[in-house]
């Protein structure tokens, strides 16, 4: 399997953030992703799509992630719920 | 299933739509009774009630909207396709419970061909958020986040098991006893006509049998034509739906007398689809037409030339239009025909005669499309694969391979 581009992983990071996978960055912190959480949070985004779990931003995940959906966070923990308390 | 930590205090909610889809198959009646019936859905297992108030000056528990781009909250709509709609969670805020549709969507209800979005199915997962559940990953839920498809008859949909169990979790299940089982409003829906009046009459054929009239790869998703229908194939290789759209309703401004499509692409550098029928095609910008029919003579061909195949070429960014056993190729950016043609389609080595058509996949081959089977030429190659041709159903079309297209005879195997 091909890598990802480097669009791709931006793309899909913040789809990641937008839908409650991941955490919003702190704009007040300089953040670096663990690979290990973003595996995580792959792993979350494709149970929730009913992809296998490759913890990859394989081709399918991408494809997933363009797919039309309801706009509320996925996951609805702390990462979630910044945007409700925005709100 | 998820809940989402809140929950209505009480077990009779008002709903009222506040604005209706601007430009939509379905009239201001048919939304409110598809509401009507997504929220009975989630009633019917939970007990609870929903009264709908129709003065604007009423306040409603849930307030139906559909909205356009930024609509004075935290989501944004993004136009067609992406975000579909959402809802706020119950709670104390006036706009807890509150449902927005993206007003930039197709929305549908019964649509046999899969094409828009249907509003039944949207409308009882939002519903969902708006009486408290989060989304889920059960693989029936219609709480999962993405868009499944329309989910049938509203009158006869019954919710998951995962949804039920999160419904009830929030406002425990409905009462057992006979006598006091609530009762379900015979509603009738005032069906919305699925077929417009220039429809046609027709049967759905059998994309199985293959011989389509033209296939095109469009951002990605491939379209198959045959007559008045067409099909989507999506990147992932799962078709958009088993049944086809109609043409007319998806590529508007398409005259209606033109009843085949023999040839389409998409044009390199701007994007545009190209949509042949006879000696003239059509510009298409998204699904609108742009200008009046053009003749093939623009494209370099002799005057009346009719084109079984059109395809755009990355590896050289050329256009190349097939006729029987010739080809013309055409530059995009110097908008002329190249000099010297047509040529010789044996140049491209193993090529089918007058191929339904062609078109470059997602990977960068290019395939070529007869009958029921198709021609392989690995990226950037001007000749075929060795396995070709192979039949197209099981790759493309969700077919099955043993008894495909049973009638159809063997296939003109590659030139040596």
């Amino acid at each position: 399997a091909s890598e990802p581009s480097a669009q791709d992983v931006s793309l899909g990071v913040d789809w990641l953030r937008l839908y409650g996978y991941l955490p919003t960055p702190d704009p007040a912190q300089a953040q670096l992703q663990s690979p290990e959480k973003l595996r995580d949070a792959i792993k979350v985004m494709q149970r929730f799509a009913g992809l296998p779990e490759t913890g990859r931003l394989d081709k399918r995940t991408i494809e997933t992630m363009h797919k039309p959906r309801c706009s509320l966070p996925d996951v609805l923990g702390p990462a979630g719920l910044v945007r409700r308390r925005r709100r | 299933y998820a809940l989402s930590g809140s929950v209505w205090r009480k077990r009779i909610l008002t709903w009222r739509v506040q604005s209706f889809p601007q430009s939509s198959l379905l009239n201001p009646q048919i939304v409110r009774t598809l509401m009507s019936y997504a929220l009975t859905v989630w009633g019917v297992e939970s007990g609870l009630t929903f009264q709908e108030v129709n003065s604007q000056h009423q306040e409603a528990d849930i307030l139906i909207d559909f909205a356009r781009a930024y609509h004075q909250d935290s989501y944004p709509f993004d136009g067609l396709g992406g975000t579909l709609a959402h809802a706020f969670f119950p709670g104390e805020h006036p706009i807890s419970g509150d449902t927005h549709f993206d007003d930039e969507e197709i929305w549908t209800f019964g649509s046999q061909d899969g094409e828009g979005t249907d509003l039944f199915a949207v409308a009882v997962h939002e519903f969902g958020h708006a009486l408290g559940l989060g989304h889920s990953s059960a693989p029936n839920s219609i709480m999962r986040p993405f868009y499944q498809g329309p989910v049938g008859d509203p009158d006869k949909y019954r919710l998951s098991q995962d949804d039920r169990d999160g419904l009830q979790q929030l406002y425990g299940k409905v009462p057992q006893t006979p006598n006091d089982q609530p009762t379900r409003k015979p509603l009738i829906p005032p069906r919305p006509s699925v077929l417009p009046p220039d429809s046609p009459s027709a049967p759905v054929p059998d994309r199985c049998e293959g011989s389509f009239d033209a296939i095109a790869n469009i951002r990605g998703e491939t379209f198959f034509f045959k007559g008045p229908w067409f099909w989507r194939l999506q990147p992932s290789g799962q078709l958009v739906s088993p049944r086809p759209a109609r043409v007319h309703r998806f590529w508007e401004g398409l005259p209606s007398h033109v009843r085949v499509i023999q040839a389409a692409y998409a044009r390199r550098g701007d994007g545009r689809i190209l949509l042949f029928s006879g000696p003239q095609f059509w510009v298409f910008r998204e699904r609108q037409l742009e200008g009046a029919a053009r003749p093939l003579e623009e494209l370099g061909l002799p005057p009346g030339e009719v084109v079984d195949a059109a395809f755009s070429w990355p590896f050289n960014g050329k256009t190349y239009l097939i006729r029987g056993q010739q080809y013309w190729r055409y530059d995009e950016a110097a908008s002329r025909p190249d000099p010297g043609y047509p040529r010789d389609l044996s140049l491209w080595e193993g090529a089918p005669p007058a191929p339904d058509d062609v078109t470059v996949g997602n990977t960068g081959d290019t395939f070529f499309f007869k009958g029921a089977h198709y021609w392989r030429f690995p990226k950037g190659s001007v000749k075929t694969a060795p396995d070709s041709p192979q039949p197209m159903g099981p790759k493309w079309l969700d077919c099955p391979a043993p008894d495909f297209v049973p009638h159809t005879p063997e296939p003109r195997k590659p030139t040596p």
